[in-house]
């Protein structure tokens, strides 16, 4: 079989679906100062889950909120700097509304995910953290 | 209550996936 750090290089999302090519990429992405992004797409697939659960409204809410107050509230900080504007009013206007919709955060996560697919992910497959390991 | 970052740890975990 193929092992599994061979399929990582395959996407970005076959990097995704494995726990040690998590870990290893939040390890360079955190050498680069920018683990947040892993953690914010992380974040937005979590969230959009929650609607299957039976999950209380006041959790959705309180949890939307910290979405937002951890990685979009502040311009200066690496997720917020990737997402368009335009994206970061929409879910701003979801959260001050409370219009909680599971979806709200789709469009900054694929914002951010494009960041990743075009940047940071083959610069990783480059990089001396998967060389070492591989 | 959970705090914030709790709900926040618990929201990316729960989105990865499970050890093979």
């Amino acid at each position: 079989p193929t092992p599994p750090y061979l399929k990582w290089a395959e996407s970005l999302h076959s990097l995704l679906d494995d726990q040690d090519g998590i870990h290893l990429f939040r390890t360079f992405l955190k050498q680069e100062e920018c683990a947040d992004m892993l953690d914010f797409w992380f974040a937005c697939s979590g969230f959009r889950k929650l609607e299957a659960n039976e999950i209380n409204e006041e959790k959705k809410v309180k949890l939307a909120k910290a979405i937002y107050k951890k990685y979009i509230l502040d311009n200066n900080g690496i997720v917020s700097r990737q997402i368009k504007p335009a994206t970061k009013s929409f879910i701003k206007d979801c959260v001050m509304k409370l219009h909680i919709d599971p979806a709200m955060f789709d469009q900054a996560q694929t914002e951010i995910q494009t960041m990743m697919e075009e940047n940071t992910y083959p610069l990783f497959l480059k990089s001396d953290i998967y060389l070492e390991y591989t | 209550i959970d705090s914030e970052d709790d709900l926040l740890q618990e929201c990316i975990s729960s989105a990865m996936p499970k050890k093979k």
